[in-house]
């Protein structure tokens, strides 16, 4: 798989790095010189062009790639222009980061494949996570309906997965337990995560215990609220 | 619980929104008097105010919550400053939005309690949906295994949930089914999600249908690989 990441801010620079570190083969462009240098040992190649120049662009083969990602902050009408373009020139998917709702419109409208708003998702998730003090991470798989991260309500604290009978109780399913273990020696205070991904009908939840479970979110709610 | 949001752009508005909608108490604040005003329909209270000068802080009681989340974005010593002053006036939870990896380590050995950037965890889940294109979404629940959204591999079209085997054959927990049905006429080719939260022995898998499985990435990788 070919990637181009057109802009290197710090989502374009990350995202760049991260596909090269996963052995994609990844075109880093900016019409900043410096920052083209600083991603160069990072990528496959960095380029210095305007990505609002179809020749430019042309002349690179930036247009070869299976994915394009246009992240070009500040200024909307090159972020826009390079998008339409790269879609011109056949890039088969172009995902364009978007910093409003109406400038996502515009670009889903224009021709971008995927609109991201890293702001607006970020926010999004933080806000749930700070409404429910309980949760700790929460991935929605459809409407109303999540796989969610919680710390072990006081009230599982010291009973057995049987005891508990989550299931019935809640209409929640219960996938999987984080523990928090101490490691090396008591004194130096450092812990590490551990994972049991088949919870056991004898297993007893403690209470740093982090739950993960999948249901409604109504469920969910209510086994939180009932604290 | 009352919280702050200081520092009106995306994230700061759409986080102050979010808060609100959730039925939170939220104060919004920014020193520029167009965006308060633009914010003050949707939240509690919108104060316009520098968020770098304590007195006026203090004045309008923005220290009296439970958590501040600092979000001026360019102006990195305004960012710096208004989190220590916050932790000074006693507030016990501050999140500070950081800009780079550089400025999230300043902020959290000033005293951040949580460090947020947007860009970078935007472009890590981005890049990880990327090089495996058959994961819709991922929640990583603990290093090296994760709750991943995948399309149904090819081979497993037309299976059954039993014929198929999946716990045994690749060790991996299928939690539940997503399936997109038409809706409507046909004509106007609308569709709808349903989940499948129970999935069955005797279900069958379709093609458009996207699993939700949880198991270590070593062994999604191997189901996704086989293809
Ligand atoms: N015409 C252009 N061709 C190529 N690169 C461009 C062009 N215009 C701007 N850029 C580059 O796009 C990059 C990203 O833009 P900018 O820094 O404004 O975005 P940003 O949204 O603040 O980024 P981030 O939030 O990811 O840090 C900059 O490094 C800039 O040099
Ligand atoms: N001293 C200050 N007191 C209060 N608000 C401030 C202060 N300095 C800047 N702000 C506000 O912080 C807000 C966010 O800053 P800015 O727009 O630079 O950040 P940003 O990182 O681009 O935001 P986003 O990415 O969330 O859109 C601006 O609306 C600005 O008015």
């Amino acid at each position: 798989m070919k990637y181009a990441v057109i802009g290197l801010g710090k989502f374009g620079t990350t995202l760049a790095k991260a596909l090269a570190r996963g052995g994609a083969e990844v075109v880093a462009v900016d019409n900043n010189l410096d920052l083209v240098d600083e991603a160069k040992d990072e990528v496959t190649l960095a380029v210095k062009l305007d990505a609002t120049d179809e020749k430019e662009l042309l002349a690179q083969g930036i247009h070869k790639v299976d994915v394009a990602i246009v992240s070009i902050g500040e200024n909307f009408e090159a972020n826009q222009l390079a998008t339409v373009i790269l879609k011109k020139l056949g890039v088969k998917k172009v995902i364009t980061r978007a910093t409003s709702t109406v400038r996502s419109k515009i670009l889903a409208l224009i021709g971008a494949d995927e609109v991201i708003s890293p702001e607006e998702e970020t926010a999004m998730r933080l806000a749930q996570r700070l409404l429910v003090p309980n949760i700790v991470d929460y991935l929605e798989l459809s409407e109303g309906y999540s796989v969610v991260e919680l710390k072990a309500p006081e009230k599982f604290h010291g009973k057995t997965i049987k005891e508990l009978d989550i299931r019935n109780k809640y209409d929640i399913n219960l996938i999987a337990i984080k523990r928090i273990l101490p490691v090396g020696k008591p004194s130096e205070g450092k812990t590490k995560i551990v994972l049991n991904a088949v919870p056991r009908p004898n297993d007893v939840i403690e209470p740093s215990d982090i739950l993960i479970v999948v249901g409604d979110d109504k469920s969910i709610e209510e086994l939180l609220r009932e604290e």
